[in-house]
């Protein structure tokens, strides 16, 4: 059931415009911006959340405390999962996969701290044995890109995985673009035998959880901090609490 | 002024007891996500201690209540001038963040350090 706000609450609000459509309900509200629950399995397995399972748990405590020693060096780190939207060709004995990891819009009050891409160097696909690497995607001049420091073996997880910086390359060509942002990186692997280029299943093989990217972030102003007290779903919910009581009251 | 904190000063120490074990005071409290129906989405930690205020604020304002001169005043004119302006109210003074990991609905995973979470001492405002 959805009432008109009260002409008391009108009234003591001078700077809400008059509704003429009804609230939007609250569970509604919560099923357009919240994760659906049968949402959870899909993303709640594998290595990029045991790598963020395991940075939670070196940055705080088991009640979520912050630990004074942890080392993050940022207030938020974002671990994005690459679009479905996947390229691939092959040159000469490189299986290249070109990946897209959407950035979004409405970054202005974030400073980006570091930025770097987890991927894993060794894949064993169909029985056969590759080694991989990854760079950035940029159009005409493949040499120019600064990806800052190389790639590092990274201590987190199990040996097949790296992680490598690529703060300078995002903050140079995407950061400060307004539009929708779009990272495009190469993922390509070498088979260690040259031989098996051709009889390898390529095509079908690369899932998602090949490399992930992490966006270590500061707020940059406390307007910014304002807007991220909570997750907007969680926002969107006491929102919509505190209006119910209201009506109730009114009531 | 001084006649009207008189009656709290020579209170007897029965009634003196009673009004400081339900003075303003930090008063632990903690829930699950589960219980709150966000379980689905926030991985890690489990539970929440937000903690809470609660108790009557005294007509003396004293030091370790860290009241702003504003409800000193508002106590003041309380009890003075004008009962329908309320007396302040126990609330949360300080503050500490907590670290929260959770799931996007684009499937993104976030870890942030929430400023504001858990209630650390109160005041009377």
């Amino acid at each position: 059931e959805v009432e008109q706000p009260s002409i008391t609450f009108l009234a003591d609000s001078p700077t809400l415009p008059p509704t003429t459509t009804p609230v939007m309900p609250l569970v509604e509200k919560l099923l357009e911006e919240a994760p659906r629950k049968e949402q959870r399995k899909p993303y709640l397995q594998g290595p990029p959340l045991q790598f963020m399972l395991e940075l939670y748990q070196r940055s705080a405590d088991s009640d979520g405390h912050p630990r004074e020693n942890r080392t993050i060096g940022a207030t938020m780190v974002r671990l994005v999962m690459p679009s479905t939207d996947v390229s691939r060709h092959l040159r000469g004995s490189w299986h290249i996969w070109t990946l897209n990891f959407l950035l979004g819009r409405n970054w202005v009050a974030y400073q980006l701290v570091r930025a770097t891409v987890v991927y894993r160097h060794q894949l064993y696909l169909a029985h056969i044995s590759l080694s991989c690497h990854v760079e950035p995607w940029v159009p005409k001049s493949p040499k120019n890109y600064s990806s800052g420091r190389g790639p590092s073996k990274l201590s987190l997880m199990s040996q097949t995985w790296t992680e490598m910086d690529i703060t300078q390359h995002i903050q140079q060509r995407l950061w400060n673009r307004k539009e929708q942002r779009v990272l495009r990186l190469c993922f390509m692997c070498q088979p260690q035998n040259i031989s098996e280029v051709l009889e390898f299943p390529w095509h079908d093989t690369l899932s998602m959880d090949v490399a992930f990217l992490l966006l270590y972030l500061n707020d940059t102003h406390k307007t910014a901090q304002k807007a991220e007290l909570l997750p907007s779903g969680l926002e969107e919910l006491l929102e919509g609490e505190s209006s119910l009581a209201s009506r109730r009251k009114s009531r | 002024q001084i006649h009207s904190v008189e009656p709290e000063v020579t209170a007897p120490s029965w009634e003196h007891d009673e009004s400081e074990k339900n003075q303003c005071s930090l008063h632990p409290y903690t829930v699950s996500f589960r219980q709150l129906g966000w379980d689905h989405w926030i991985i890690a930690p489990h539970h929440y201690t937000p903690n809470y205020c609660k108790g009557t604020c005294p007509r003396v304002l004293h030091y370790s209540l860290n009241s702003p001169n504003h409800a000193i005043i508002q106590n003041l004119v309380n009890e003075l001038v004008n009962q329908s302006i309320p007396q302040p109210s126990c609330v949360p003074y300080k503050y500490v963040p907590m670290s929260i990991l959770l799931m996007e609905a684009n499937g993104s995973i976030l870890y942030k350090e929430h400023e504001g979470m858990v209630a650390q001492s109160c005041t009377c405002r």
